[in-house]
């Protein structure tokens, strides 16, 4: 239990390469994103591979949101305000949002929350 | 986050990151992992963004995510970024841009304008260090030629500062955490020390995107937050990432 308190560091690990082992999960899978397609199209096959994924993510923030503010306001506000934001957004940006919201099942205010993720946390 | 820029001795620069993310959002007692950190990991994929049916960037990123921050425009430059904390924060911008000051720009939304349209190492260095951001950030950068790696430490305006390798007075990597460099880490959170512990035990004669891997797979350099580890290669437009995993004893960040 103790190597849980900082500053526990192990010795410098040599070897690892190719990853293998428990620190190893998986390889990434490679996707093409066509810039040529239209915007709103062109994250299709990614979001259909990956809405489950997106999906159970995306319920895990919100229940946390909702320990935060049981009311559940939160999440409404997430909902119901932050879409308007969408227009606001530079181009080519607003239609790809829109179009992983539209494929992925996953409502526009909570795809754009995932977005903009790092502003919000850099506090 | 732990990124790592380094310059071997023929000139040669390799470029990696540990993407870490998660902190505060939700721990597991039961199987001590940050609930969003192991949600985030099915979502991690390679893109290859193209146009005319060649590569125009290859990116690693989450699926549903369409900024960047990880990424290689092959045979010009390779860019990470690590997420800097500062008082006068991202809210603070998004605040800004609801009520109808839209001059900064998204912090992946500009990685991924850069990535895109940048020409040059010099030329994506001048626009992750000029945009106005909505939110501070560190940006690591790094080239295809000798002595093209930096670190651009920036508040939501400005660049603070921009620390290069410099192999000839002996500095032959940069090396970014979360913390501004002429400071002190987080006595909690010092990934610093180890990592340059380990780059240092390695040498420039003897450095590769293998050793890093190594540095980057040394705890608390991997640590509970760590989604997924990313090697780049500029020069060969080389990009290769895996998902990570830090089986206990592990420290939570």
């Amino acid at each position: 239990f103790a190597q849980y308190v900082p500053p526990y560091t192990e010795e410098c690990r040599t070897n690892m390469y190719p990853p293998a082992g428990p620190t190893y999960k998986s390889t990434v899978a490679w996707y093409t994103i066509d810039l040529d397609t239209p915007p709103y199209k062109r994250w299709n096959q990614l979001l259909s591979d990956k809405k489950a994924e997106l999906a159970m993510l995306n319920q895990v923030i919100k229940d946390l949101a909702n320990a935060f503010v049981p009311s559940g306001k939160l999440v409404d506000l997430v909902d119901k305000k932050l879409p308007s934001l969408i227009e606001t957004f530079p181009s080519p940006f607003h239609d790809e949002l829109k179009g992983i919201a539209d494929v992925s099942g996953v409502p526009l205010g909570e795809v754009l929350l995932f977005n903009i993720f790092y502003e919000v946390f850099t506090v | 986050c732990t990124s790592v820029v380094a310059e071997d001795s023929a000139g040669k620069l390799f470029h990696a990151r540990n993407m870490d993310f998660g902190l505060f959002l939700g721990w597991d007692v039961k199987n001590h992992t940050w609930v969003v950190t192991e949600y985030l990991r099915p979502l991690v994929v390679n893109l290859d963004f193209q146009k005319g049916n060649k590569t125009v960037f290859k990116s690693t990123s989450f699926a549903g995510y369409v900024g960047m921050l990880t990424g290689v425009k092959p045979g010009v430059f390779s860019v990470t970024m690590n997420e800097r904390f500062s008082l006068d924060g991202g809210y603070i911008g998004i605040i800004e841009w609801i009520i109808g000051r839209r001059d900064g720009m998204w912090m992946s939304f500009l990685m991924r304008s850069v990535l895109e349209n940048a020409t040059s190492y010099d030329d994506a260095k001048n626009q992750l260090a000029t945009t106005k951001l909505l939110a501070p950030a560190y940006f690591i950068l790094g080239g295809n030629k000798s002595g093209q790696g930096c670190v651009i430490t920036r508040s939501r305006t400005t660049s603070l500062d921009i620390w290069e390798i410099d192999a000839k007075q002996s500095q032959w990597y940069v090396l970014e955490t979360n913390y501004d460099r002429w400071k002190d880490p987080f006595f909690l959170d010092d990934r610093r020390t180890p990592a340059m512990k380990c780059l240092n035990q390695t040498t420039q004669a003897k450095i590769s995107l293998e050793k890093i891997y190594d540095v980057l797979s040394t705890k608390p350099v991997l640590n509970k937050l760590t989604v997924y580890t990313t090697l780049m290669e500029a020069s060969e437009g080389k990009l290769e990432s895996y998902i990570r995993d830090c089986p206990n004893p592990c420290m939570p960040w």
